[in-house]
């Protein structure tokens, strides 16, 4: 796969920060398979994509990040 | 809409809540306004009432703070988290705190948070609701600019509240405009006051324990302030009201929480400028402007502001001769005459309160206006006064007015 650049990184890191605080978002710091979690990320990922209404693909596209961009309230959207 | 996990609520329907500190972004009276108008967004549609305090520990703190503010969830910075709040418990509980890194406004501009708008969403959270899905409801997690002047809950916000609390209960409903000025005229039997004579004292209700509320008419009944408001009378005591209105002959028994939600009970003084269709109540060294329910923006304001001298630091009572357009305001055994025209103190005063008031020759609780005659209310009685003669005309039970 092409490197991810730089950009992407920010991107994905400022994600994973968002689903963990407003979707309840828990990454495996030691979990020895990358997959499992980029597939836990993408399950937060739809979640949070269905909860505003977004085209539910899991993926961390253009619509996505802005909306997780947007100025908001820091109580979580779904919680356990 | 959604609730928190098993739903907490507030289980009971007077909520306290005090202002912490401010943002340097706003004036003060802006803040205050824009939280007073968030909590009455809720209290119009549910049975709850929200009194302000202005020490100790209140069910919901309102704070001001940036990054780490000694809970587990730091503001960001400026964008991104504006606010958070925490449901309904004792502690930490109902308390919302503001990102101090955004810029604050009271307007709806694009340069600022509009604090009323995440005031009311934050305030929400506090009462137990959590996000909504819903596009254009309150509680929708991302912050909306919009039009605040008329703002109403979505009807996904008002479902969702009052599965927590229910609807509000039968709330009275302050006339919508200025009835039309009343001209003087002969009281009918229902509206006179009825002179006391030892005949027509009420039979002495003794109550097995004593109510909350005083008896209509219990001959020791005392008040606090008393006004008329757009053609009824309204006469204060504690937390309570008794409305008057010319249109029905009973009384209608109120709180000031169900009018003003923000204003705390026990006002000293009240009246009315009929031609503002505005009513100013004084509590301690502060007074409040209202029209109708809504309180105008920018008060409260020190008493100072209309011309008292450092050492009065509360006035007893206070009337508005609509006729001189001038205004009356007594503490202790003097009197001031304040003219609307001007806004100001007319000169020569203080004067005694017995030098022109002949008969009057004690501190005034509560003044009244009707029908151009002069109402001074000491204890438990009551002095009609022909303000023009300043004569005494005679002596009532302060009661008499609820057709005892």
């Amino acid at each position: 796969f092409p490197l991810a650049t730089e950009k992407e990184k920010e991107d994905e890191q400022f994600a994973k920060k968002y689903l963990e605080n407003f979707y309840d978002f828990k990454e495996e710091k030691n979990s020895l398979f990358k997959s499992k979690n980029l597939n836990h990320m993408a399950e937060k990922i739809r979640e949070m994509q269905s909860f505003f209404g977004l085209e539910v693909t899991g993926e961390l596209n253009h619509k996505t990040l802005d909306m997780m961009k947007k100025p908001r309230c820091g109580i979580p959207d779904i919680r356990s | 809409y959604s609730t928190f996990p098993q739903s907490p609520r507030w289980k009971k329907e007077e909520v306290t809540y005090r202002i912490l500190n401010y943002t340097p972004d706003m004036l003060q009276a802006d803040v205050e306004e824009a939280i007073a108008r968030a909590f009455q967004l809720w209290s119009s549609v549910t049975p709850l009432r929200f009194t302000r305090l202005y020490n100790g520990q209140a069910d919901i703190m309102i704070s001001f703070a940036a990054g780490f503010h000694g809970d587990f969830y730091s503001f960001d910075g400026p964008g991104g988290t504006l606010a958070h709040a925490y449901p309904p418990s004792n502690g930490i509980g109902g308390d919302a705190h503001f990102d101090e890194d955004e810029n604050w406004t009271k307007f709806t501009t694009y340069n600022g948070f509009n604090l009323f708008l995440v005031a009311a969403h934050e305030l929400g959270h506090s009462l137990g609701l959590g996000h909504s899905a819903v596009f254009g409801a309150l509680m929708y997690p991302i912050y909306m600019a919009r039009d605040t002047r008329d703002f109403r809950l979505s009807q996904d916000d008002i479902d969702g509240i009052q599965v927590l609390y229910g609807p509000p209960r039968e709330s009275p409903v302050l006339p919508t405009k200025a009835f039309p000025p009343q001209n003087p005229t002969e009281m009918t039997s229902a509206e006179a006051p009825t002179e006391m004579s030892p005949r027509e004292e009420p039979t002495e209700t003794t109550p097995s324990k004593t109510p909350t509320r005083p008896q209509d008419c219990d001959p020791h009944l005392t008040f606090d302030a008393i006004t008329t408001l757009r053609g009824e009378t309204l006469f204060f005591k504690g937390s309570y009201v008794w409305r008057k209105s010319p249109y029905f002959s009973d009384v209608e028994h109120d709180t000031i929480s169900s009018f003003w939600p923000s204003l705390t009970a026990g006002f000293d003084a009240a009246y009315e400028v009929d031609k503002k269709d505005q009513v100013l109540f004084f509590k301690d060294d502060q007074y409040w402007a209202v029209s109708g329910y809504s309180i105008e923006a920018g008060f409260p304001k020190p008493i100072q502001n209309l011309g008292f001298p450092t050492s009065v630091r509360k006035i007893d009572a206070a009337v508005h001769d609509q006729n001189t357009k001038k205004t009356y305001f007594f503490v202790g055994d003097k009197y001031w005459s304040f003219s609307e025209n001007t806004q100001s103190m007319e000169r020569g005063y203080p004067r005694k309160i017995a030098a022109d008031f002949q008969g009057i020759g004690h501190t005034v609780d509560a003044a009244l206006q009707k029908n151009g005659l002069f109402y001074f209310f000491h204890g438990s009685n009551q002095y009609e006064v022909d303000i023009k003669s300043k004569k005494l005309i005679r002596i009532m039970k302060s009661n008499s007015w609820f057709n005892c």
